[in-house]
């Protein structure tokens, strides 16, 4: 089987069963190509005497290199549908997982993720992203990030508004901003944006890129202050983290009121009082 | 007041990244979870004392805070029990509803003025259940559309194990071929 469908021609996502990065956006009939991938930095060993021999820790983020990918693309999938909501269960490996689903009428697609315990055999410290791209698309190394859920605001790769930025050596971290709500790429006709449920750092490093950081462990102190390994442990494993991205595409013109009820909805949940109890419906009612 | 107070002192007073965050020392974190959790405690009381007030009854109304991963005693082991939702927005919102659920019985979900709604149950990732120390005998997850959620206002919803149905009936999903 090559692929399946989540959702249907007017927003849904066709998902390639042999190559589980790849998927095809339905939107409004139009076809947009979509990868998705799970990668990690290696975080920068060192002794921090000096710049260059800073370690990556609880206060910086400093990768050792480029992303490496997590994933086996090859496992199974499997994927469950009925009348609320359609879901695909993908497992990356075995300590990165995603269900990516879409509900009845919904205009966005979740990505629910699940990373940890991260492993520490190689004492190498890792960092964790989820990265979505849109091959072909053109934001002109602009993007925009919230502020605290308030306004936009306009990042541009390796650029400062505020001084002139002669070179960036940390070319990954240094273009890294805080995402505490959405992140958003626009062709001056679309608009691209994953929404957040919780604050994380975050960049588009790439044309059509988005990538957003999930989870991380370290094994060095980055000798800022706080004097502790970023290594926090769980049942003497390390903690596994689960949370949700929000997938939005669409013209200008109604991307701006979907993002912002999905946030809403999303950040504000209804909070859910459960009661064991016998009462009739219509006291209920 | 005495109730809600502390998780206002909580927010109020800890919120530096060295309280926090990654930048906290462990144990300041572990301290810094210990005050929430106990604050959020006494607000749950609060919350469900003014419920109580609305159906003048002295059924506890409880949260699960491991929703999370797919865990919630109540909805695992009662043969029937009732969902109150709160909608914090000042406009009506849809939620679909996850309720974690231990076997593929079927569960009859009525909303507050009697009617049937539909429901699906749909399997935790085995990732999940893998998950170290989670304690939850749930396997699978009630999932139904709770619409036209109030302004900043309650709505209900029974849940009821269907005893009579048959078993061949009660998956509701089931892994589908590419249409």
């Amino acid at each position: 089987i090559d692929s399946v469908d989540l959702g249907d021609t007017r927003f849904g996502l066709k998902i390639n069963n042999i190559d589980s990065r790849q998927f095809t956006m339905h939107i409004s009939g139009l076809e947009v190509p979509l990868q998705h991938e799970f990668f990690y930095y290696k975080s920068m060993n060192g002794d921090n005497k000096k710049d260059y021999k800073r370690a990556s820790g609880a206060y910086i983020f400093r990768p050792n290199g480029t992303a490496v990918p997590i994933c086996d693309h090859h496992n199974e999938s499997k994927i469950f549908k009925g009348p609320v909501v359609q879901e695909i269960h993908i497992i990356c490996s075995n300590w990165t997982s995603q269900v990516i689903r879409k509900y009845k009428g919904d205009d966005h697609l979740e990505f629910e993720w699940l990373v940890g315990p991260i492993p520490d055999e190689d004492n190498i410290g890792k960092e964790v992203i989820s990265r979505f791209k849109i091959p072909s698309y053109k934001n002109d190394k602009t993007f925009y990030t919230d502020s605290n859920g308030r306004e936009f605001i306009k990042r541009v790769l390796n650029y400062r508004s505020s001084f002139d930025l002669k070179e960036n050596v940390e070319n990954i971290s240094g273009n890294y901003y805080p995402i505490t709500s959405q992140i958003m790429l626009t062709d001056g006709k679309t608009q691209f944006a994953i929404l957040n449920d919780r604050a994380q750092g975050g960049s588009s490093l790439d044309d059509g890129e988005i990538e957003l950081m999930v989870h991380r462990r370290m094994f060095l102190d980055d000798a800022f202050g706080v004097g502790e390994a970023l290594n926090e442990t769980s049942y003497g494993t390390g903690l596994v983290v689960r949370g949700q991205h929000y997938l939005t595409f669409g013209t200008i013109d109604k991307q701006f009121s979907v993002q912002r009820l999905l946030a809403q909805r999303k950040l504000l949940r209804p909070q859910y009082f459960l009661s064991k109890k016998d009462s009739v419906v219509k006291q209920n009612e | 007041e005495p109730k809600i107070n502390p998780l206002r002192e909580a927010m109020g007073v800890m919120q530096h990244h060295d309280a926090i965050t990654g930048t906290a020392k462990q144990h300041v974190a572990n301290d810094y979870a210990r005050i929430l959790s106990e604050a959020i405690t006494e607000c749950e009381d609060v919350s469900s004392m003014l419920l109580q007030r609305y159906d003048s009854s002295s059924t506890k109304y409880e949260t699960c805070n491991l929703l999370n991963i797919s865990a919630c005693t109540i909805s695992e082991q009662s043969e029937q029990f009732i969902l109150t939702l709160y909608n914090p927005l000042s406009r009506p919102i849809t939620e679909f509803v996850r309720l974690p659920i231990m076997d593929n019985n079927k569960y009859i979900v009525l909303d507050p003025q009697g009617k049937n709604i539909i429901t699906q149950i749909v399997p935790i990732p085995q990732s999940v259940l893998n998950i170290p120390g989670r304690e939850s005998l749930a396997t699978s997850e009630l999932v139904f559309e709770a619409n036209d959620l109030p302004p900043l206002g309650y709505k209900s919803y029974h849940i009821n194990k269907d005893r009579n149905s048959n078993k061949k009936r009660r998956t509701h999903t089931t892994p589908t071929q590419p249409q």
